[in-house]
């Protein structure tokens, strides 16, 4: 059970991740037919570059994060965009975007240039966090945690970092016995998924240089 | 990386609240 006071934090944090819209405009542009391997590179700049702005506006709204020191804010954003990016990326895949647009989505992606290597990974991450059917608040409980990171670089004071991520630990951990009660490994393969992430920071510097080189 | 110096930069841009989302 939830003590009154963790029900309300995750309800906070669930109605800040659910802000997170997906802007009508880049709908339309998904939704276009014809469009070359450039254009639909462009268009995945263009989404990345929103995607930041929204993880940011939803960090903003974390307790306790406007009253870290705004170097180490940097640093934690800076840390955790990425990996950010592709778990809204995947709750979107999985979730929210109508079988269509993922189809759009899914082929924009396999069309613009990108590389298999990097392409495969990230399409088996989106297939196995949906493999683990996490409700809305565990989506938003993991991105809460994922960017709340005391082990980023250039984080000066973990300590402060640490106190603002344990409590959303706890949490995430009673709403993966409460959501999956006849799966008591739900909370560790979650977190497994976290590590997983990590890997995709690597990935993506390294596509995007290839990309920059092709 | 060029690529990190624009996301520190949308980074601060947004944290600052000057960007519309």
């Amino acid at each position: 059970e939830l003590t009154r006071e963790q029900q309300n934090l995750v309800n906070y944090i669930l109605e800040a991740h659910l802000k997170q819209g997906f802007p009508a405009d880049m709908s339309n542009k998904l939704l276009r037919e014809q469009s070359s391997a450039e254009e639909n590179f462009l268009l995945l700049t263009e989404m990345a570059t929103t995607h930041v702005q929204v993880i940011v506006e939803f960090t903003k709204k974390l307790p306790g994060f406007q009253a870290l020191d705004h170097e180490d804010q940097i640093a934690l954003l800076k840390g955790s965009a990425v990996e950010a990016m592709f778990l809204r990326s995947a709750q979107i895949f999985n979730e929210k975007v109508p079988e269509d647009h993922t189809e759009q989505l899914e082929d924009k992606i396999r069309n613009s240039g990108i590389s298999q290597e990097y392409i495969t990974p990230m399409f088996n991450f989106y297939k196995s966090m949906g493999d683990l059917k996490m409700c809305r608040e565990e989506y938003a409980l993991l991105t809460a945690i994922t960017i709340l990171s005391p082990d980023r670089q250039y984080v000066r004071n973990r300590e402060s970092v640490e106190k603002l991520q344990e409590p959303l630990i706890e949490v995430l951990q009673k709403i993966c016995k409460r959501q999956h009660p006849g799966n008591p490994q739900h909370f560790a393969c979650l977190l497994g998924r976290l590590t997983e992430l990590r890997t995709f920071n690597h990935q993506h510097a390294e596509m995007l240089m290839s990309w920059k080189v092709n | 990386p060029a690529s990190n110096l624009g996301l520190e930069d949308i980074i601060r841009k947004a944290l600052m609240g000057n960007i519309e989302t």
